[in-house]
């Protein structure tokens, strides 16, 4: 079978006075980064769920994307996490909603599907079932970067949301 | 929010979607990253599917799963398939990207925004890394 793997890292107006060459070539280089790990896992004979929760977490880890580290902030300046993950050999699925604590979120969306009867869990039973389960965990501050406090401060100046990353600056009411 | 599709050796699709949501949500706001078939969707008849964008009309428009729908049962390619459902989601008022693979490993990645992060590697190894 031919293999093959396709990442994003969100979408929505790319404002260019935000969009400094040094960044650009900073998402080029971790969007290459993730996408060639993944591959990698498949070129190995690995399996498409193992590459894309390896693709996804190195997103998640890095501060350039709205996932994991560097999210977006709610209204009350913190963290909240969401992710979910579907096999199309079974239709089998996971997904977390509203984690505050849940280090790498897909993988907790894996778990879910691996280790429970559910499709999804929500808020603090998500983070009790990933402690459970042994998964990472920090606390909320370690997801928070100041990019993202200064856009939430923005916004609930204008009492405003953004649907999608700060440097694809999309403000719409809601 | 960020996201993934891939075809293994073996034919097998998975999908996987993760976001921090949206800027100064409030009351516990979910969008449709975490809902299989509007964020994220897999099925080896036909794709994978994820999404990235403004969720309330992803989830409305069950956007990933409708992308499978047409190709399943009106035998679209998935990159038709995946331009009608962001038609359907413009009509709401909504726009954002889909990224998709089919069982064949053909890409897609559709977006009806000024840019969307996006890399795709297929089975001839060649590399594609866009913003706009």
């Amino acid at each position: 079978n031919n293999i093959a793997i396709v990442i994003h890292g969100g979408a929505g107006t790319i404002l260019k006075e935000n969009m400094t060459p040094e960044l650009e070539s900073a998402y080029l280089q971790k969007l290459e980064e993730a996408v060639k790990t993944g591959y990698q896992i498949l070129q190995e004979g690995g399996t498409s769920q193992k590459a894309v929760e390896e693709t996804i977490k190195i997103m998640e880890n890095s501060p350039l994307f709205n996932a994991g580290v560097g999210a977006v902030l709610t209204n009350d300046e913190t963290v909240s996490l969401d992710a979910s993950f579907m096999e199309g050999s079974n239709l089998n699925a996971g997904a977390i909603a509203g984690s505050k604590y849940i280090k790498n979120p897909i993988s907790a969306a894996i778990s879910v599907m691996d280790d429970s009867p559910h499709v999804l869990l929500s808020s603090e039973g998500a983070d009790e079932f990933a402690i459970k389960m042994g998964l990472d965990t920090m606390p909320n501050s370690y997801f928070i970067t100041e990019r993202r406090l200064n856009s939430v401060r923005r916004a609930k100046k204008n009492d405003e949301l953004s649907f999608v990353d700060p440097f694809i600056n999309d403000y719409k009411y809601g | 929010t960020v996201g993934c599709v891939a075809i293994d050796k073996n034919g097998n699709i998975s999908s996987g979607t993760s976001t921090g949501g949206t800027t100064n949500k409030k009351w516990g706001r979910i969008g449709d990253a975490p809902i299989i078939g509007a964020g994220t969707y897999a099925n080896n008849n036909c794709c994978g599917i994820s999404a990235t964008g403004w969720g309330e009309h992803f989830i409305r428009n069950v956007v990933a799963y409708d992308i499978a729908a047409q190709m399943m049962y009106n035998d679209k390619s998935i990159t038709e398939a995946s331009r009608e459902s962001l038609e359907k989601v413009m009509k709401t008022g909504g726009d954002g990207g889909v990224i998709g693979l089919d069982k064949n490993g053909n890409v897609s990645m559709e977006f009806n925004t000024a840019g969307m992060y996006r890399a795709f590697i297929g089975n001839d190894g060649e590399l594609t890394v866009k913003i706009y």
